[in-house]
């Protein structure tokens, strides 16, 4: 069944169109363009209220502003929705419309009638994928909060000559906003294969925002390293010392690379928990050879 | 007359899903 009120609204005047009581075959052509009206200004609420992401208004209290704000798990409502009507419409409905009440018009009209309510129908899942974006989008930005965490390991290892042996608190947290998702109510009302869509893309959306913080540090743990390097050989050359000591040391960076390879296998396992398998993901590949030693590159394991 | 009759429907029916509409919240049934 439809959840939200205006869906309702949609599916009660488009019927009422049709029906027994108020249909009258000579105005046939006129219902026929309020039906396909109907179903424009469903249209227009939806992408003026919902989708318009990037709406900009001056007045804070405006639809669009508010439509924004909404937690994205109400998309869920508006994609169940929007498959119903279109599973609806274009089935029993078209069929009481064009077998029962427009049966004597020719064959002509009637494919034309059909067509026109099918385009009018299937223009509403154009906004699936919208819809869809805008819930991965939500959620895995969620996530980027406790990822920024990742910005405090250069300096964690730049202060001690220690080995991390351990993954890093923040990795725990990353995939919560994933499960605090997967766990809502309102996920019962997507069917098997939406949800498992909706899964592996927000689980792609985050490691890939994983592996560009991820980059960031190393890069610039890198940078800071060679600079660094490069002072010290100075001071080195006029002091007229040999530099094997230093180069004897692990790095910065090396230390850096030793605690994300231990992360990212600990968030390989945690993805496995939800059914996913990290190698699978392009950005989870990048991310291991950014940070893996030279003798695990060729397979990801853990 | 029928261009009345159709008039008053459509102001009916368009009407009740504009009211409806009008709601930018999503609202359950």
């Amino acid at each position: 069944t439809l959840t939200l009120k205006q869906s309702f609204a949609l599916l009660e005047s488009l019927r009422t169109c049709w029906s027994e009581e108020v249909f009258i075959f000579t105005c046939s052509d006129k219902f026929f363009r309020l039906s396909l009206q109907l179903l424009s200004r469903y249209s227009t609420w939806l992408s003026s209220h919902l989708v318009a992401k990037n709406a900009c208004s001056s007045d804070s209290s405006s639809n669009s502003e508010r439509a924004i704000n909404k937690p994205v798990e109400d998309f869920i409502y508006v994609m169940h929705d929007v498959g119903f009507l279109v599973a609806e419409l274009s089935g029993d409905y078209l069929e009481h419309v064009l077998c029962r009440l427009l049966e004597s018009c020719s064959s002509e009209v009637l494919d034309l009638v059909r067509r026109g309510f099918l385009q009018a129908i299937r223009s509403l899942t154009d906004y699936l994928p919208i819809l869809k974006d805008r819930m991965v989008e939500g959620i895995s930005e969620r996530s980027v909060e406790d990822l920024k965490q990742l910005k405090g390991i250069s300096a964690t290892y730049r202060m001690t000559s220690k080995l991390p042996v351990r993954h890093s608190p923040y990795v725990s947290a990353i995939l919560r906003p994933l499960k605090t998702f997967l766990d809502d109510e309102r996920v019962a009302y997507l069917s098997k294969e939406l949800k498992n869509e909706l899964l592996h893309s927000i689980a792609e959306r985050i490691t890939s925002r994983y592996h560009e913080m991820a980059s960031d540090v190393v890069n610039l743990a890198r940078k800071t390293e060679s600079s660094l390097l490069r002072l010290r050989q100075g001071a080195q050359r006029r002091a007229g010392a040999s530099s094997d000591a230093m180069d004897s040391n692990i790095s910065d960076t090396d230390k850096i690379c030793m605690l994300l390879f231990l992360d990212i296998q600990e968030y390989g396992r945690n993805l496995a928990i939800f059914g996913i398998q990290a190698s699978h993901i392009t950005a989870f590949r990048s991310l291991w050879q950014l940070v893996a030693p030279e003798d695990r590159q060729a397979q990801i394991s853990f | 007359n029928i261009g009345v009759y159709f008039s008053l429907r459509f102001q009916e029916i368009a009407g009740a899903l504009d009211s409806s509409l009008a709601d930018a919240n999503i609202t359950l049934v």
